[in-house]
């Protein structure tokens, strides 16, 4: 069966912020998104894995001229809670492949990693959706990033 | 502005499977989901948050009749990586907010999330993309998590 996809983007736009050693416990992840929301801050990549030792990060996108409200929000949890301080990097590129093709196939994840791994990129964050895979890289190699992407996938471009 | 989602879903078929401390350099994604792909095993949620001290962990889940298969894979991997024996749940609930109507509303998380908090439920993974909202809680508590999550959105539901 031969892989169709609708498209790959590049979005520079964004920052990252990372709370670190949240209380693996319920409450802390609508506590953080409530007083964001409260803050008006628009979060698009939510990304939590499972937790160790009952801790758990969570990282987040938000847009660039957000970062210094998400920071004052995050900060100001972190030091309510007793976890050390959020990390971030004011400069981050996401890529996504997307398209209805991705679901019924199963080597979208590893062919993107692959390439990106051969160009020497290193994968910051990752997240699935059912029709989509985005990975975050530094900012400095996202236009890297989405020309590697575009060769590795060019056979599949509709 | 009145939010309107298209969805709510519990998917109770899954497993999941965690690598624990992959050095967070380019190869360590790519090398396991090429792994898994060679293995025929289909991934649905892959979820990375940032590293910490150039260690990082991936999250995966699978169906339950491949979590066996999926536990070799990434038990191998371990050893010749020299990492951490990879942890699993084999029983989890995937629970999905879905809909266009999520691109231009940030509280869906935040709503989402303090409902489940309210009712005690705790979530072991975050992945979010631009219309959809995924979290996975334990196996044993789909059920209330889906019923939680129906009473927030009904005024939301189309
Ligand atoms: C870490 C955080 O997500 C926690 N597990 C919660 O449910 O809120
Ligand atoms: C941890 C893993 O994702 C690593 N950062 C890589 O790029 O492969």
């Amino acid at each position: 069966e031969k892989l169709i996809i609708d498209g790959i983007t590049l979005d520079e736009s964004q920052a990252m912020v990372t709370l670190v050693g949240l209380s693996d416990i319920p409450g802390l992840a609508a506590q953080t998104f409530d007083e964001l929301a409260e803050a008006g801050i628009v979060v698009d990549m939510i990304v939590q894995s499972i937790g160790r030792d009952n801790r758990a990060d969570i990282s987040l996108t938000i847009k660039r001229e957000d970062l210094k409200k998400t920071l004052q929000v995050a900060e100001e949890l972190a030091r309510g809670l007793n976890c050390p301080p959020p990390t971030h990097n004011s400069q981050v590129a996401k890529l996504s492949v997307f398209g209805t093709g991705i679901k019924s196939y199963s080597g979208v994840a590893s062919r993107m990693f692959k390439a990106l791994s051969a160009a020497e990129i290193n994968l910051d964050l990752i997240g699935t959706s059912e029709v989509r895979v985005n990975v975050v890289v530094d900012g400095k190699q996202g236009a890297k990033a989405l020309e590697v992407l575009k060769q590795e996938f060019a056979d599949a471009l509709v």
